[in-house]
Formats: structure tokens, C-alpha cells, sequence
């Protein structure tokens, strides 16, 4: 199992969340802040199986609007190996 | 050292982190949310030893209450591995 | 590329946040709140190349003020390593 971060503009996170819940995705969103601007945004944890984690970043791409400024992308990802994943 | 990332419902988190610190556990929340069904959740970090990982996640499972919904668990949970541990 | 997760007191974020900034680091805030005594704190996210993770604690813990109360260390660090990153 894989973890993708994703940091995404506040104005995105409605339509990715939406987007990855309806092709059957997990996720938790935590809100969070830009280091260097200061602005709100949202921080959504995907734990997914492995084969998924490219898909899963194809839809975060297509359900963000393209970026205004110089320099700003779309989303941040990083995606961590999960070592054990459990519901209780 | 590993890494729990644990889900929370908001109901059960002051009861899971009195009992991990009760237990010597050190533990760090963060405010979340469920993709899905958007309802508020918390969100814990706690950085331990590799042995103590069971122990921890029955602390969890021991202090949540038993979930009302179909489908829904107790708690979600992720173990990473942490490459390195300092406090400065 | 490895992320660092760092706990740090509300009252040193800006402080650490600018420093790692103006040396070319980027850097995410999320609210947080200690497991123990309960108080808010941040905790910053940072993406950042393997070998700059040394000079990234080091400037953490110099623009933290020192603690005040025993037991207490001026900030608590992970270290995870990163499988995959990306910018959409
Ligand atoms: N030290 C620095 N010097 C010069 N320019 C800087 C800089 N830090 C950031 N920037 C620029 O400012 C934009 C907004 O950064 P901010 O930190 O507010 O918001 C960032 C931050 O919250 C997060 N992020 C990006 N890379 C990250 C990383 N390696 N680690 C943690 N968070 C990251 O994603 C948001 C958007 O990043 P994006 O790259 O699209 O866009 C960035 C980048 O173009
Ligand atoms: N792999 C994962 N990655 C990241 N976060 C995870 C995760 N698995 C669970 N979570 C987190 O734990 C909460 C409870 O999940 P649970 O599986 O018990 O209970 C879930 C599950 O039974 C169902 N569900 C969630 N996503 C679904 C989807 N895409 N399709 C159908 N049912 C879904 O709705 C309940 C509430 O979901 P909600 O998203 O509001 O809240 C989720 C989410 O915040
Ligand atoms: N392994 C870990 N995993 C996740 N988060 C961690 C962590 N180690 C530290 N933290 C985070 O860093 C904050 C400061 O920890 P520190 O060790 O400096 O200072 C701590 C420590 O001296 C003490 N403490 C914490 N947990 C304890 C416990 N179970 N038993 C006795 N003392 C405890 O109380 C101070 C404040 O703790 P608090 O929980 O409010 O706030 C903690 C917690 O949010």
C-alpha cells in the first residue's frame, strides 16, 4: 500500500475529493497553509493500493483548474510506502 | 521507529490519546476530515518503537466505541516507517 | 527526496517558517495540538532533497526560542523517506 499527499489549491479540493470518491478512492482532507504565501489550502490523504497511485494522480491533475500565476502548479504529491495498513 | 497515522472518529479521540498517554505513548492531533461522508474526524501522529506498534493500535481499537453504521470501522490506520527521529 | 515532519510550538512557526524559506525551502503548515498538555502547535511539511535534510533541521532549531519548561525540546522532528514526487 502506497500514501499519497496531496497539497491542492482550497478551490480545487471539492472537485478532486469528488472526482477520487466517485472512482472509488479513499481519502481524509486536513486543511493546511502555504509556506511562502500564506494560503489556505487542503491537504488530502489517499491510502491506495500501489498499482492505483498513477490514476489516483491522473484525477488530481484533471480536476484542478490550471494554475493563474507564474510558477504555482496545480498540486504538490508525494507518495510514501505504506509499511502496514489496518481498520480496527 | 515507525509512524502511526490513525483516523479518529471526533467522538473517540479524547479517549484514544488519554489512553496512549496514560500507556507512556507520545501523540499529536490534527484536525481532519472524512472525504466521503464529510464529517468532522481527528486525525493522529504518533512516533514509536517498532515493538510497541501492536501495542498501540489495541489501545485504539480497546478505547473507540463500536461503530453505528454499516461499513464503517472504528478506526483507519497507517504504520510508515520514519527514517530518522531527532528532538532538537 | 525525504519529507520532514516537524511538531513545533505555535510561538517559533513563523520564526522557523521564514528561515526555511529564505534558504530556498518549501514548506506547508498544519494546526496541531499536543497529545500530552494539550496545546495548539504547528506542524510543518517539507519536501526536500536528501542531502539538505541536515541544514533543514539545523535551521529549525535555530530559530526556535529555547523551552521554558523541563522535558520539553524546542521541536520534534521525523524524517520519512519519499517514494514519488510530482508537481500537476
Ligand atoms: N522558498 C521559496 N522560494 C521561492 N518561491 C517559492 C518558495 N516556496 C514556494 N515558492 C513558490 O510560491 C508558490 C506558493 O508556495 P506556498 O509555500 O505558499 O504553497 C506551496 C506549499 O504549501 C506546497 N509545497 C510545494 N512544494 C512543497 C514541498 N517541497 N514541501 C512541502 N510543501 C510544498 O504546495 C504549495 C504550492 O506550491 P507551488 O510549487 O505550486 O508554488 C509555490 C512556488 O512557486
Ligand atoms: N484508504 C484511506 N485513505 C485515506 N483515508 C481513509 C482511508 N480509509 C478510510 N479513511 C478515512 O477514515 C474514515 C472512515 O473510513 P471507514 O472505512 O471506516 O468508513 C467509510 C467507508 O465505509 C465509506 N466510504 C468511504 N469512501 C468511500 C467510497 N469511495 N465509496 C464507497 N464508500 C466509501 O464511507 C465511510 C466514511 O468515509 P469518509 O471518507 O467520510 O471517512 C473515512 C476517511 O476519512
Ligand atoms: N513521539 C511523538 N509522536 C508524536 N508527537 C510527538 C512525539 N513526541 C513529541 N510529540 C509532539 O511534540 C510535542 C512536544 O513534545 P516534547 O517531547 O517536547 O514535550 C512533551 C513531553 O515532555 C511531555 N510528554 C508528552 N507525552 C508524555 C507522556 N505520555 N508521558 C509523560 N510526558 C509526556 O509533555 C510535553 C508536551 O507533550 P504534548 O503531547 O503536549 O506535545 C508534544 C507532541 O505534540
Amino acid at each position: 500500500m502506497k500514501m499519497i499527499i496531496a497539497i491542492l489549491r482550497d478551490s480545487d479540493s471539492d472537485n478532486v475529493a469528488h472526482a477520487l470518491i466517485d472512482a472509488g478512492f479513499r481519502a481524509t482532507r486536513i486543511a493546511s497553509t502555504g509556506g511562502f504565501l500564506r494560503r489556505g489550502s487542503t491537504t488530502l490523504m489517499i491510502g491506495l493500493d500501489d498499482e492505483k497511485v498513477a490514476q489516483a494522480i491522473q484525477l488530481i491533475r484533471d480536476n484542478c483548474a490550471p494554475p493563474e500565476e507564474t510558477g504555482v502548479k496545480r498540486a504538490t504529491v508525494f507518495v510514501l510506502k505504506v509499511d502496514h495498513f489496518t481498520q480496527v
